[in-house]
């Protein structure tokens, strides 16, 4: 999880999906 | 009632009516990016590789953005989302060139600002990869491939990315069966006349695949050559094959 650090933190922080 | 009601709610097909999955694709379909190429370096191969390599780390941050709107995708666990992201990030990235590129005659559209042609390609040591997009390119023209078919052909290829240790694989069934229904009903409205065009997209996958998988090859020795430079998250995606 380390090695892709960014990856990690970019699904969790960009744009929230709408609710469908 | 609650657990039904979560169900409804989270089932994403149950909002695969009247292709709304398609819509909804198009909707989020990230905005254009501009390759801008550094006017101080001078026109070598080097900087052909540090405007794509610069390109690509931008439209993969929209990229994840967008597999967020994909309907089903945020219900997987974070370590399933990835998975698919690190196994499919390319064929998105190439799947978008590829589309961008319909309209131009043997050149490939990395951005608007940014067009390459054989012997663009050539110099900066691209030209069996040039080549290898353009037959995707020809097959999708000649198919006339839809904006509706290439938004819906990209959630495709991200739901199916084959990534091995996926935790739930019932979740992301689901989310290839959304997307495939979607693609179907699509080519039933639209395409009536042709009962096999969602069958004939859906073959076309496998050369994307290995499109992809050939690009991630050349961009992985470009890595370790060292010449150059490459953001943080192309690299940890590179690494990710």
């Amino acid at each position: 999880k380390e090695k892709h650090k960014i990856l990690h933190r970019l699904l969790q922080n960009s744009t929230s999906p709408v609710d469908l | 009632f609650p657990l039904n009601h979560k169900k409804a709610r989270t089932d994403p097909c149950s909002i695969n009516v009247e292709n709304k999955v398609v819509s909804h694709l198009l909707g989020a379909e990230p905005e254009k990016v501009f390759a801008m190429p550094d006017p101080a370096l001078p026109d070598d191969d080097i900087k052909a590789l540090t405007t794509l390599c610069d390109l690509a780390d931008r439209e993969l941050v929209l990229n994840i953005g967008w597999a967020k709107h994909l309907p089903g995708f945020s219900s997987l666990s974070l370590p399933d989302q990835m998975r698919l992201l690190q196994s499919a990030w390319m064929e998105i990235l190439l799947l978008r060139v590829v589309f961008r590129s319909l309209d131009a005659e043997d050149k490939l559209v990395f951005a608007e600002d940014y067009v390459m042609d054989a012997g663009q390609a050539k110099l900066a040591g691209l030209l069996e990869l040039h080549t290898a997009i353009l037959q995707l390119v020809r097959k999708y023209r000649s198919m006339g491939l839809e904006r509706e078919e290439f938004v819906t052909l990209k959630a495709i290829a991200l739901a199916n990315s084959d990534s091995m240790h996926i935790e739930d694989m019932e979740a992301v069934q689901r989310l290839q069966d959304c997307v495939h229904e979607a693609l179907q009903d699509y080519e039933r409205t639209h395409h009536g006349e042709d009962p096999r065009r969602a069958g004939k997209l859906i073959m076309t996958l496998p050369l994307l695949r290995q499109t992809a998988a050939k690009a991630v090859q050349h961009f992985c020795s470009i890595k370790q050559d060292g010449r150059v430079p490459m953001h943080k998250l192309f690299l940890e995606l590179l690494e990710a094959n």
